[in-house]
Formats: structure tokens, sequence, C-alpha cells
């Protein structure tokens, strides 16, 4: 494609594909758009993050996808969504007024290596592509690798699985590396990782069933998100903290980013409604990302109205 | 590459705690290859599994014999897949 304007967002599309979209973006848009690169994958792909800003020393909303490679919804979704912020930003007033007092950065291929081996070789590939040493098993499960109850219930200590959680928390270049990026910054204030399928919008806590100190405003505002999300297309989602919607689950992302005082941390799961599960038609990318958008938008805007 | 020719993803809606626990032995059944999409975890919840081929019959019977009721949400893994990737050329030589 010649420009963003003609990227077939109804598609899905390869690394190689997306990573020449995010430059076409930065280039079309080099006022707004800028792209940092955090750090490597264990296979040396760059970590790229796409940074939306209008001013300098912002505090910032981190949103992430396909940090579980086979999860293509997401990774698409996110294409849409930086597409979506160039071309409302100025005609849309809420957007805009986040735009002017916070910075966005979007990771689209949050696990690039698993991303593209899901092209190569196995599209049902979910964890990284790290060989571990002692065992015939590849990968570690990125969303069990952070430092918040690793090693507890709800993950495993066979490479062979995939829910294992690596030889230590952050072992894995891919987590690491928004660990680094998280601490390094200093001023994230709303945490969004995207996964799917399951319809549902989750916050702290997986690895233990202790209430979040934040619980009752994290439930309010997941309620206030999804009903905006389902107001476009009628797609139902619960919603409630990880233990209690779903399972223990330890080493996972969004208790590692709330444990660090960024209180607006969530995980979406996003379609499907039960019929394709991680293989989701790509004509139902941007129905999905509509949506999405919608909930993000108001764990967003909420997050600017309520500065902490 | 890996393929999945007559692979089924089974939605299984259990109704109690026994048939969970049931369903958390099975997933610990390592060489029948079971990859749970959505993890058996309490009965409101629904199960998805991807079964490949070769296991397909036996864990039928198990869900039979238990009377864990289930239906197929993908008839063939592959042929999904297969769909997803024509799309995908379609699109690149368009």
């Amino acid at each position: 494609p010649r420009s963003t304007d003609d990227f077939v967002y109804t598609n899905y599309h390869d690394l190689n594909s997306i990573y020449s979209f995010m430059d076409m973006l930065v280039a079309e848009n080099s006022n707004l758009v800028s792209k940092i690169v955090i750090g490597q994958s264990y296979e040396n792909r760059p970590l790229n993050v796409l940074k939306f800003s209008t001013g300098a020393n912002r505090p910032g909303i981190w949103i992430d996808t396909g940090i579980h490679s086979r999860e293509w919804v997401t990774q698409a979704s996110g294409i849409w969504f930086s597409k979506k912020i160039v071309t409302d930003y100025g005609r849309d007033p809420v957007l805009t007024d986040i735009l002017n007092n916070y910075d966005i950065f979007l990771e689209i291929v949050t696990n690039p290596d698993g991303f593209a081996y899901t092209h190569s070789r196995d599209r049902m590939w979910r964890k990284t592509r790290k060989p571990n040493s002692g065992s015939s098993c590849v990968g570690v499960d990125p969303n069990r690798n952070w430092d918040a109850g690793f090693g507890g219930a709800g993950s495993s200590s066979s490479p062979c699985t995939e829910t294992y959680r690596g030889p230590s928390a952050h072992s894995e270049p891919e987590v690491k590396a928004i660990v680094d990026f998280v601490k390094s910054h200093g001023k994230i204030k709303a945490f969004v990782s995207i996964h799917s399928y399951s319809q549902m919008l989750l916050y702290p806590y997986g690895y233990t069933s202790t209430p979040a100190k934040d619980q009752a405003e994290l439930h309010e505002l997941a309620r206030k998100a999804i009903t905006s999300l389902q107001s476009l297309y009628n797609t139902r989602y619960t919603y409630g903290s990880i233990i209690s919607t779903i399972y223990q689950a330890s080493g996972g992302t969004i208790d590692w980013t709330y444990n660090q005082g960024i209180k607006y941390s969530y995980t979406f799961e996003l379609r499907d409604t039960g019929r394709y599960g991680f293989i989701l038609p790509a004509n139902q990318i941007v129905p999905t990302a509509e949506e999405t958008w919608l909930a993000l938008m108001a764990i967003m805007e909420h997050t600017k109205n309520n500065p902490y | 590459k890996k393929t999945f020719e007559g692979d089924q993803v089974l939605r299984i809606t259990p109704k109690d705690e026994a048939q969970i626990s049931l369903l958390r032995e099975l997933s610990e059944q390592e060489h029948l290859g079971l990859d749970f999409w959505r993890e058996p975890v309490h009965e409101s919840l629904p199960v998805d599994v991807h079964v490949p081929f070769h296991s397909l019959q036996g864990v039928r019977a198990f869900l039979g014999y238990h009377q864990i009721q289930y239906n197929v949400m993908i008839m063939d893994v592959q042929d999904l897949l297969d769909d997803e990737e024509r799309e995908m050329v379609k699109y690149r030589s368009f």
C-alpha cells in the first residue's frame, strides 16, 4: 500500500507488513507519531513501540497487543487503533484532550518471534521462542513471566506447557524490555494488555484473592468500559478481577504493573463469541477493533479526568 | 509447517465441580496433545479444547462415558486455517 489510507485493515498481515505499516504511519504523521525500539526479542527482532505525543514530559498510557502470538485479532486491532488515533486527533474532542495531556504508547507486536512463527511454522503458537535449557520444548508464556506472584499457583514449571513461567521473573527479553521501559519512563498512568479470546475485561489480581486497594474504582470503570463496548454491536463482556472472573494466574502482566503503582491496569480478552476461538475470521477484525476502541477511550478518558 | 488436518475444537459444558476435576485430569494426559483454549475453571465458564485427530476418539469416549456435555466448535481446524491463508494470499495478490 502506498499510504496507510489504503492499507487493508480488514485482513491479517505478516510481521514485515506490520513493520512497514508502522514506518508509513510515522512518516505520514511525524509531528504526532514516532517509533521507539524498547529492546530486542530473543531472535533479535526489534520491539517496536509507537509513541503518540503532542508535548514533552507528559504522563503516559500504555497499550500492548499480541503478547500471545496466536491471538491474531489483537495485533490486527492494534494496527487499527494506531490509524484511529492519528485520524481522530484534532477531530474527536475527547481523544484530542487526552493526547494534549498524555502520551499514548502502543506496542502492536509484543511477541514478534512467536508471531513470525505463527506465520511460518505453527499458527497455534502462543509463547515466546527462546529454547529452554534441559528441555526439548521451546518458549515461555510471556504472561506468566512477570515479577508478581511469580512461580505461584496458576503457572507451570514445565517448559512443555502453554503456561510455562520461565526460569525466573523477567527472563524473557520481550517482558524485560517493557519492565525497563515502564521503570525508566516512571509516569505511566494506565496500562492495558490486550489478549483474545473470551470477551472479558479484567483487572488485578490474578495471583492472589486479596482485592486490589482500588478494586471499587477499577470495577466501576470496567463496567462503564464494557457498556460502551457493548453499545456498538451488542458484544457482551464479563468483567472483574482475574482470579475471580477466570482463574488463578501468577506472574501476570497487569499484576506487575499495578504493583508498580499504575492504578488503571487492565487486560482485555477480545472476541470470539464461541465459534472460532483464536481463528477469528478477518471480516471480524474491524468490528472487534471498533468496539474495543470505545472501551479503551472510556479507560483513557477516566485516566485523564482522574490524575494521580 | 505444522498442520491440523482432522483436528477439532470441542466446546465442553461441565455441569459441576466433579466434571471440572475430570477435565483437569484429562488436561494432564500429555500424550493426548490437548491444547486447552479455555481452561476448565468452574461450571459457569465453557471449556474449549483443541483435540488432535489421533486423540479424538479417546477424548470423545471419555466425555461420553462421564456424560460430560460438549459440542464441536470447529469441525476441522486446518480447514479454518486454510480459509484464513486464502484470505491473506488473496489480499497480497490484490
